[in-house]
């Protein structure tokens, strides 16, 4: 409890990593 | 805000070394040194337009900056704080997410782009973090990257376009315009749509209660 699990996968160019970078 | 170094809550509720009634998004991030989970997401937005909308018109709505403007109180109630500098006119330099008095749809972009960095918090430019699709939607949506993947984007706002089942129903995105139509979305993801105030609530409160209890122990190991 408390702890955050999640996957990692490589940044995508389409992904929205990329696209909330383009924004700021 | 900001700066480098070792989490010192204290400043953002100006009750340095006492009891906090509040802490800032950006604490929180680095007290845990990791980032926030999906429920968590989910519930700051809730609150934090539920507090916006509730402001109503009265306020002038501000773009947010950082985590740091992000305060979740001990009650679970999360609202936003001016950034530095937001009393006056932006500075120059201030740049996109610098401008002080914008629209609503401008203060949901911004709060949508906060929250992905907070979910991102840590993680190297190189890595992405899988989120569920429904809380992605979300996020795509409130900071307004649906059509910059020139993707169908229609498929959200259209009715006919094969979604059949309630589950593609309760998904159906259309644009976000308004504080309340980021909360009807995060209310849609619980099973029984009305919990969402109390569900919320709950979430934010825990989420305080719990980085008060590891602030507290940290500074006992100090």
């Amino acid at each position: 409890k408390g702890k955050s699990l999640y996957k990692i996968k490589p940044r995508h160019d389409s992904g929205i990593k990329a696209k909330i970078s383009m924004k700021t | 805000a900001g700066g480098e170094g070792p989490p010192e809550p204290g400043e953002a509720a100006g009750a340095a070394g006492g009891s906090r009634d509040a802490l800032s998004l950006e604490e929180i991030l680095r007290l845990y040194n990791q980032p926030i989970n999906e429920e968590q997401a989910w519930a700051v937005c809730y609150q934090c337009c539920g507090s916006l909308r509730a402001a109503g018109a009265g306020r002038q709505p501000r773009r947010v900056r950082s985590a740091a403007q992000i305060r979740v109180w001990r009650d679970g109630q999360v609202t936003l704080a001016p950034a530095a500098g937001d009393a006056g006119e932006p500075p120059a330099s201030a740049g996109k997410l610098g401008y002080s008095h914008c629209t609503e749809t401008e203060v949901i972009e911004s709060l949508g782009i906060i929250i992905y960095k907070a979910l991102d918090y840590g993680l190297k430019e190189n890595e992405e973090r899988e989120l569920s699709p429904p809380l992605e939607q979300l996020i795509d949506h409130m900071a307004n990257t649906v059509e910059a993947d020139g993707s169908n984007d229609e498929g959200y706002e259209a009715a006919d376009e094969g979604l059949e089942d309630e589950e593609d129903e309760k998904r159906k995105i259309s644009a976000i315009r308004s504080y309340r139509d980021v909360m009807k979305l995060c209310a849609a993801h619980l099973s029984t749509e009305s919990e969402a105030p109390n569900h919320y609530q709950a979430v934010c409160r825990a989420l305080f209660a719990e980085t008060m209890e590891l602030h507290t122990f940290l500074s006992k190991i100090k």
